[in-house]
């Protein structure tokens, strides 16, 4: 049959939902070793913060929605709990493997990375319910509203911090389509372009530090 | 994943984006 824009919608999600239904919105056996061995075992924050962060989100959702479709807020934020486990657990051990040590406990005790990681989960979830109307230039759906950067503004998160996370994102999901490849990659870009360089945005210091650390590689200059 | 630019390198990872051991 064609491919409608609304049929290639409902086949990103179903594949998006596929690719989850052997996840649980919890932390899954390994991750469970992997927090064990930390020097500070990360467990308790971890659920903890998913608890706030997802109280955030789902008022936000609603807020931008509509009341009526809390329920809709929690299921996407489930979706990204879920996926967020998922490409946690792949990274890390990707980690192991390349680094030979099993003790990530500066890692998992480093709120700023599970923020981000939760926000790339959900930005993915966003963008594929979204997907089709965005695609073709619709805008009939409120959830548009949702797009990125709008989850920045519910974690309160520096855009510089989620970039950071986005290529291991991709590396750590194989399963990831390739227009929600496409979708990241443009937010990075976006990320670059402009939100990154916001007044309070961590760039400007990791510059003037890279800059007091003395003559290493040499900045281009600004016209380039 | 053919058409992302991977910028990091093999010996880059997560850990050290996040200023990790």
């Amino acid at each position: 049959p064609p491919q409608t824009p609304i049929r290639a919608a409902m086949n990103s999600i179903q594949q998006l939902r596929g690719g989850l239904t052997s996840a649980s919105d919890q932390p899954s056996g390994n991750l469970i070793v992997y927090f064990k061995n930390c020097t500070v075992d990360p467990s308790e924050e971890i659920t903890k913060r998913v608890g706030q962060l997802g109280q955030i989100f789902c008022q936000k959702f609603a807020e931008a929605v509509g009341q009526r479709c809390e329920g809709l807020g929690k299921t996407r934020f489930t979706l990204g709990v879920q996926l967020h486990y998922k490409v946690m657990e792949s990274m890390l051990k990707s980690e192991e493997k390349r680094l030979s040590v099993q003790n990530f406990s500066k890692l998992l005790n480093n709120a700023t990375f599970h923020t981000s990681l939760l926000a790339s989960a959900l930005e993915v979830v966003l963008a594929t319910y979204v997907g089709g109307s965005l695609k073709n230039g619709g805008s009939e759906s409120p959830e548009t509203d949702l797009c990125f950067p709008w989850i920045l503004d519910v974690f309160q998160l520096h855009a510089f911090d989620f970039y950071k996370v986005i290529e291991s994102f991709i590396k750590a999901e194989p399963t990831l389509k390739h227009d929600m490849i496409e979708h990241l990659g443009r937010c990075e870009h976006q990320i670059m372009e402009s939100i990154a360089w916001k007044a309070d945005s961590p760039l400007f210091e990791l510059l003037r530090q890279s800059r007091e650390e003395g003559p290493g590689e040499q900045a281009e200059p600004p016209a380039t | 994943s053919q058409d992302y630019h991977f910028g990091l390198e093999d010996h880059e990872g997560i850990s050290e984006l996040f200023d990790c051991d």
